[in-house]
């Protein structure tokens, strides 16, 4: 453990609690894209299901669990609770588009050997699925073109985690030798999608000013 | 060295 992973890791979890408190406090999911929080409990299941069967520490334990619950928990508020808030109509990207691809490329790259294919497959998928569940959100954001502060600090919190964890792979690579090819490349791509966003948000929400796309 | 399939990463 390394700090700009440790730091990734909390800006990761204040995504979610940030998440969860703007959908409490406004009691709405208004401008939230539920096809990328079911993204993201595909992804946690899939990668962290492995939690049953493999320990790492008790820190990846908690981790795992929070993230899997978490998610689980936003979906139940989005499609139950405050299902009424939710509107359909703007969040029309295509999962198919994701999952497919996510898939096929989980069964030609990953780690699998003769001990593990399976859980070496799902691991990979939700790599790369991870690395684009962010663009439903993202496609909906372009669509109604502004954003409430809050939900720009949800998104800068998501995207800050992966954008930390690239410090941490140059670190790790320096001190122990450690390289997780698919990991890094996924990660790049996933920071990289939100570059337009990072650029409106440090030069607009951070001066105070609404989050708007130009038109 | 360690290996990439540890997944000890989140």
């Amino acid at each position: 453990m390394n700090i700009f992973r440790f730091l990734g890791d909390l800006s990761h979890l204040t995504s979610i609690l940030i998440l969860i408190h703007k959908i409490q406090t406004s009691r709405s999911c208004r401008g939230i894209s539920y096809k990328t929080q079911l993204l993201y409990v595909i992804v946690f299941v899939s990668r962290y299901l492995d939690l049953v069967w493999t320990y790492v520490s008790l820190y990846n334990s908690l981790m795992k669990l929070f993230f899997i619950s978490s998610s689980s928990y936003i979906l139940y508020l989005i499609k139950i609770r405050f299902r009424p808030t939710l509107d359909p109509s703007i969040d029309t990207f295509s999962l198919p588009y994701l999952i497919i691809p996510a898939a096929i490329l989980s069964l030609i790259f990953n780690y699998a050997d003769e001990k593990a294919w399976l859980s070496e497959v799902l691991w990979s998928f939700s790599i790369y699925l991870e690395s684009v569940a962010i663009l439903p959100q993202l496609f909906l954001l372009q669509r109604t073109g502004e954003a409430e502060t809050i939900t720009t600090h949800y998104l800068f919190a998501l995207g800050a985690y992966r954008a930390l964890y690239i410090p941490n792979w140059i670190y790790r690579y320096a001190t122990e030798s450690f390289v997780d090819p698919i990991a890094i490349i996924s990660g790049l791509i996933q920071t990289a999608l939100y570059a337009d966003f990072f650029y409106i948000y440090f030069t607009k929400v951070i001066r105070g000013q609404k989050f708007e796309l130009p038109a | 060295e360690k290996n990439h399939h540890s997944h000890d990463e989140l």
